[in-house]
């Protein structure tokens, strides 16, 4: 983390949302500046109040390319989405948000909670940070918004200017809160074995569990592996006791829980053509070493023996996997079967009768 | 063959103003907002792309490759990497 100092003197600062968004209803741009400030009293001392007339402390904007008096100008769509103010008079302090930007309330677009939320960790005084799973490191990266948004880099950041907050650390969490897996619509990203165990991952965790003996452990994906970044997409275990994981376009190979030199590297190198985005979903079938990828509604085969994608494909998934006919968040293989995740349900499915066999919760694994 | 003619000489000019202008945003040394007045910024743009590549955690090579002009494409916060 950075920061610039002196920060603030004192706890209790104003804001005021000078103009709006026409993306969003004025309710929802309330809500999610509301709830980006939530996020830094959290872990700090510091106390918000909302003003509507007057100078705050803290001026919210969304301006366009010259926007005011302020001596930077956004530049239209993507590239720069919004800049802030360390503390200060005058401009110090103030937020802006570029227009031309599509703002939302979710993944699409660019969500305005989250870019809040880094904005104002710049209004109270923290500068970029170069830890890729710190919300104040430059780059837009959409996270579950079921995650807190801070990393603990962005918490000793903020906490190295304003100290924790005042109240017992059991009322307000100084550490970053994690999904409850037994919560009833639990979802999650990608699922893989490795070796004798199944790992599911979300956001920025991962839960390891060996279904033998129901022992679950759960971890920030960044304790095993630093490099890899948070909201993995798919992963799946080869044939050569590695785990490949993705994000968007990317891959990475992990080999004894090192990721190997080299990643992540582009998935057009697996033989996806370049229309291809990103994969839901993929598990390799060990009984016959091909590997299938998940993508919307149809499938690829790759086959890892000669490592290569399979002619013929993709082809629409619900004809070879009847039943399968939702979008896959996850899959996995287990004891020669399949089982593919969507939303807070699972299904069962055995890829030699091509048969679902049952229906369960998604966090049937976890015992709960 | 009816292959799009290739126009290298155009990318590399579009991707030196990339360049450029990434660098001139996010790695020179930024004006008090709050003071008229310049603090000029000598570093090269080798010097200023190698601190950019430093950050990212990319390969330090001082040149624009592949990697560092997809890094330098990503949508991004306006405020500098470097001293404010």
């Amino acid at each position: 983390y950075g920061f610039t100092l002196p920060g603030w003197k004192k706890t209790k600062l104003t804001y005021r949302i000078v103009n709006y968004t026409p993306d969003m209803s004025k309710e929802d741009v309330d809500k999610a500046i509301q709830q980006a400030f939530k996020v830094w009293s959290t872990v700090t001392p510091l106390i918000f109040i909302r003003i509507h007339e007057g100078v705050a402390d803290i001026m919210i904007a969304f301006g366009t390319k010259a926007h005011g008096h302020c001596p930077r100008y956004f530049d239209g769509p993507l590239g720069i989405l919004a800049h802030a103010f360390p503390p200060g008079n005058g401009f110090g302090g103030d937020v802006h948000f570029d227009e031309d930007e599509d703002w939302t309330t979710g993944s699409a677009g660019f969500n305005l909670f989250l870019v809040a939320a880094h904005e104002i960790g710049h209004a109270l005084g923290l500068s970029h940070s170069n830890d890729q799973r710190a919300l104040m490191f430059p780059n837009y990266a959409y996270v579950s918004l079921s995650e807190f948004p801070l990393s603990p880099d962005d918490i000793s950041g903020i906490q190295s200017i304003y100290g924790s907050p005042p109240n017992a650390p059991d009322k307000r969490p100084a550490t970053p809160t994690s999904p409850k897996t037994c919560g009833s619509q639990m979802t999650f990203n990608a699922i893989t074995t490795l070796r004798r165990e199944v790992i599911f991952l979300k956001g920025r965790h991962l839960w390891r569990l060996y279904p033998d003996n129901s022992e679950v452990e759960q971890e920030l994906i960044s304790t095993f592996w630093p490099t890899l970044p948070p909201g993995i997409e798919a992963a799946y275990e080869n044939m050569k006791d590695q785990i490949l994981f993705f994000k968007g376009n990317k891959f990475w190979v992990i080999s004894g829980y090192q990721v190997l030199l080299g990643y992540p590297k582009n998935i057009y190198t697996l033989g996806f053509p370049k229309g291809v985005k990103n994969i839901d979903a993929a598990v390799c079938n060990k009984n016959t070493g091909k590997t299938a990828f998940f993508i919307g509604d149809k499938y690829w085969r790759y086959d890892e023996n000669s490592q290569s994608m399979e002619k013929g494909y993709p082809r629409q998934t619900v004809n070879d996997f009847p039943g399968i006919s939702q979008k896959i968040d996850a899959v996995f293989q287990q004891k020669g079967l399949f089982y593919f995740f969507h939303g807070s349900k699972q299904w069962e499915f055995d890829p030699i009768t091509k048969k679902v066999i049952r229906e369960i919760k998604s966090n049937s694994w976890f015992n709960c | 063959s009816d292959a799009l003619p290739v126009h290298p000489e155009k990318d590399n000019k579009e991707d030196a103003k990339l360049v450029q202008d990434y660098l001139s945003k996010f790695y020179a040394v930024e004006p008090d907002p709050n003071q008229l007045g310049w603090k000029i910024n000598d570093e090269s743009t080798a010097e200023k792309l190698q601190k950019m590549q430093q950050f990212f955690g990319l390969k330090v090579t001082g040149k624009p490759d592949t990697e560092t002009l997809e890094m330098m494409k990503k949508p991004r916060c306006g405020v500098p990497d470097v001293g404010l």
